[in-house]
């Protein structure tokens, strides 16, 4: 409905954009913003512009800027930022809406290890929102994991899983002396 | 309401029965370069009802199936199994309407309780309230919960066989797709919500559509 | 020409599907192929299928199995196994017409730590062929340049470049005692 | 012939003159996220001709310009440039066909050749051999180079003014797109060549279409 569209709205808009919201949490600054924006409709063949500030028909547009820069749009963030805002928007529809659990596979992909950092403590914070089951290769991910669990194909073709404890992990990523606790 | 363990057995590379727990707050899954990580997201993806081949990765339904290895010969059966922590959250009571009527097989028709608690709901039934006269609709009393299922552990099952069968269960009784979808109704839960980030599509949402943007938001609501 | 595409087409064939192709070489066995398959061509509202075998009008297809493993199509194959059976791809398609320079844009981004070693010194391999610019995060990858350049925003939005060695770049990503040098 | 140096000059977050020379076989580019790596990558495909802003991640080709920034005001310009070592590989003779009669103003018609080295090329051509009858063209010996110019260094430059005028140059003389395509014809360097792996693109070849794959064979013969 329309008044419940529009509180969710609101509260997304805040915990994303706000002077203390995710945004500038991962950032350390900085501006964003969710708005509301007209969308091109066709009814019977002619093309009808709808009012942004009717909620149930328009569309939602994402602005960010990271600290010092005035990019025009989303397009010209970098492969690192736009992960971030990303998980930043994430995060704020968490907040206004939380599932029981939350799966994240290698989100961190693009991250440098100082917006690693950031992230993994972004997703210990929201912990008493929700669980969190994190797919990564970052050592610092793996870090802020409560419990490990090491994936692999011994036999070839077939995936086991292994417990496994931070330093088991390799340098090179493999997993060494495997339990199969 | 938490989710506390996954079982996969025969599921893509899940050859041999493989269970996760998840008591802890944030568990990380690590592993080399195509040892099967990205199949649990698959799996969890298909357990909630993804209906589609290709956003598993594969061509066919058939694909999520072990298809054999080096050493091993297909298997015959694909299964996934999620099971919530499902505590009562409080003692208010919760009035709950029941679609008792399905037009399916009524040992099937489970909607938003598993057909055992469908008896048993109804002898609460007797006892406190009196039924809505005329009509299917019934209204029974439970203790509130985080999935609306009278039991302390819900575990919700998908099974697909080489022949094509397809099977939802809920608690071990089989249910429709449907009734896995009113189950998890409201719960931010779902096979394309915005709870399951895919690999390499962490910046969907900032790449999609205003329209699209606009149904995430609207699921949230 | 048909002759010219045949030419090169068998050249890439080999040098990415061959026992001692790119891809056995980056994962150490398994079988990869590329053939040529019939195209789907509308001609005057005709659906009309072409002849595999005619060189000037077939489609590329690409066949990858790691080893152990009978992936159905390369659909299913992993984040990572398909990073680095596009650099086998690539790094054929090079050898039958190198360049003289080749830019890679955080190539090694879902890589693990051993397939990122092996993409290392495929590239190493490479030299003699044509010259790399490779941008990454991966502390392996660093260590197989010759030289490295840190851009960094010292002052916010404006980009600049210093010298870099590998000792410099800090375990959190960021450059330690730049020199302009 | 190989790459020795790219200098950025106003575009994107490069405001200021930079320069990265390229005289070893592997250079590496590190640094935080969001600092300019990738504007390089742009760089390079937009000196090479690139004529979609999309593919550059703006909006229009103006994007490119440097827009200013907290303490720094928007460049009038962008400027960038790519030199190439271009020794003479072997002293063997090639006749190349030169296009003289461009339809443009002649002072920026370059062909394979820049203006002053058509001079050149013509005066070797008085010497040595005779001219086809009637007609344009002309043949002139010169030694084999990777570039198809008599020169031991070749500059290729692009240049956008705020005002929208765009300019291509090689050698400091202005010439045309159509003259930079020339120049790289089969060396396998382009805008959208094989060989610039943009981010995030690495799969592109193998979830490209049978089609487009063929098309980037094609390039490679
Ligand atoms: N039905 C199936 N039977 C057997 N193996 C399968 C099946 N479906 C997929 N696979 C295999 O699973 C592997 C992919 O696993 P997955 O994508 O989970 O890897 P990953 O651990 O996520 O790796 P990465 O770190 O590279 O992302 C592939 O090698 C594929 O061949
Ligand atoms: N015309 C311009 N003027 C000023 N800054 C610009 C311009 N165009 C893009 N930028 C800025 O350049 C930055 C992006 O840089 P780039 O994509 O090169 O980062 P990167 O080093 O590749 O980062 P990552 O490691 O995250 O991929 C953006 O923050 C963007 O605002
Ligand atoms: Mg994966
Ligand atoms: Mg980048």
């Amino acid at each position: 409905s329309r008044e419940r569209f529009g509180e969710v709205f609101e509260t997304i808009r805040e915990e994303f954009g706000g002077p203390n919201g995710m945004f500038r949490k991962l950032f350390g600054g900085g501006r964003a913003e969710v708005r509301l924006m007209p969308l091109v409709k066709e009814i019977d063949g002619q093309k009808v512009v709808t009012d942004e500030t009717d909620l149930l028909e328009s569309g939602i547009e994402v602005i960010a800027k990271p600290p010092g820069k005035e990019p025009r749009s989303i397009s010209q963030l970098s492969g690192g930022e736009k992960s971030m805002t990303a998980v930043a928007l994430l995060m704020s529809i968490f907040k206004s809406k939380p599932s029981c659990f939350c799966v994240l596979d290698e989100v961190d992909a693009a991250l440098d290890e100082a917006n690693t950092e950031r992230f993994g403590s972004v997703v210990r914070a929201f912990t008493s929102f929700s669980h969190f089951i994190v797919i990564t290769h970052h050592k610092r991910t793996m870090q802020q994991c409560d419990r490990l669990y090491g994936v692999t194909m011994q036999e070839r073709g077939v995936s086991k899983r292994v417990s496994v404890r931070f330093d088991q992990v390799g340098a090179d990523g493999q997993i060494q002396n495997q339990s199969n606790a | 309401m938490r989710l506390s363990k996954l079982t996969l057995h025969g599921f893509k590379s899940f050859a041999d029965r493989t269970e996760f727990t998840f008591d802890d707050a944030v568990v990380g899954v690590v592993g080399p370069n195509g040892c099967g990580k990205s199949n649990i997201v698959d799996a969890v993806k298909w357990v909630l009802g993804e209906r589609s081949s290709k956003s598993l990765r594969g061509k066919e339904m058939i694909d999520v199936i072990f298809a054999g290895s080096a050493g091993r010969s297909p298997s015959g059966m694909a299964s996934v199994t999620l099971t919530f922590d499902n505590p009562v959250e409080d003692d208010s009571v919760e009035m709950v309407e029941l679609d008792l009527a399905s037009d399916e097989d009524p040992s099937l028709a489970c909607g938003d309780v598993a057909p055992e608690s469908i008896g048993q709901a109804a002898a609460e039934l007797s006892e406190d309230a009196s039924a809505p006269q005329g009509g299917n609709a019934a209204v029974a009393k439970r203790r509130r919960r985080g999935l609306p299922i009278d039991a302390d552990e819900v575990e919700v099952e998908r099974r697909l066989y080489r022949d094509g069968t397809s099977q939802y269960l809920i608690n071990a009784r089989r249910c429709r797709l449907k009734d896995i979808r009113n189950l998890f109704l409201d719960t931010g839960i779902g096979a394309d919500a915005y709870s399951i980030i895919e690999q390499g599509k962490v910046d969907a949402m900032l790449l999609a559509s205003p329209l699209e943007r606009r149904a995430i938001f609207e699921e949230a609501a």
